[in-house]
């Protein structure tokens, strides 16, 4: 399932 | 972490430090379109604000830092330090084209309806068309350095790498984020032309030269 806002990305 | 977004990372990481090389050592921004650099440093300003709210990682961090504070520079010398290089005659399309429709689309289509993932939404979409101002560039002027060809492939190289991350995170932590995937696929989309272009004449030693 999609992990909400976690944005680890660059 | 895995091996393509750290591909991926160094891609375009390597794609601004060749820009700002080329820049520097030949004191000139010729060909290149501060109307794209100022998108990407409206870019990364509103999505890395969260430096300040969210801890990732030391790497993420330094990697923040340095998008932001080359973007910046980037914009510096072009439109300070070698402003007499800066071709503005050609760097021509109308980024409000652009920005418009990215806010309308980050207020409509996002994850949360807040202020810091408005702004992440909205970098997101700006970043996937951001490169056009200079694609447009390239196509009015019916060529580019091969310096310039480089920065390019590098940075088109770069969401390309993402994609396969974001294929490798979906099966390994069933991780996936629409918004991030359905743009990158976009903005790899817009390299498609170049990334030809390149292969064909600039990889055998010719300049990049569109037909006339």
């Amino acid at each position: 399932s999609e992990v909400e806002t976690n944005h680890d990305e660059l | 972490m895995n091996v393509f977004r750290l591909a991926g990372d160094m891609s375009h990481l390597l794609a601004i430090i060749i820009l700002l090389l080329k820049i520097w050592k030949t004191r000139s921004c010729a060909g290149i379109s501060g109307r794209s650099q100022l998108l990407f440093a409206l870019t990364y300003t509103a999505r890395y604000l969260d430096l300040v709210t969210n801890w990732v990682s030391l790497y993420n961090t330094v990697m923040k830092v340095f998008f932001i504070a080359t973007s910046y520079a980037t914009i510096y010398l072009m439109y300070l330090k070698f402003k007499a290089t800066y071709d503005s005659n050609h760097d021509t399309f109308r980024v409000e084209f652009l920005l418009l429709p990215v806010t309308i689309l980050a207020l409509v289509l996002n994850h949360e309806f807040s202020f810091m993932e408005i702004l992440w939404t909205f970098s997101i979409y700006l970043e996937a068309v951001a490169i056009l101002p200079q694609l447009f560039m390239v196509s009015k002027t019916g060529e580019a350095e091969s310096i310039t060809s480089h920065y390019l492939f590098a940075l088109g190289s770069y969401r390309l790498l993402y994609i396969f991350n974001w294929i490798w995170r979906y099966y390994t932590e069933e991780y996936y984020d629409l918004i991030a995937i359905i743009a990158g696929v976009v903005q790899t989309v817009l390299y498609c032309d170049f990334f030809y272009l390149y292969f064909t004449k600039v990889l055998k030693g010719k300049k990049l030269q569109l037909p006339a």
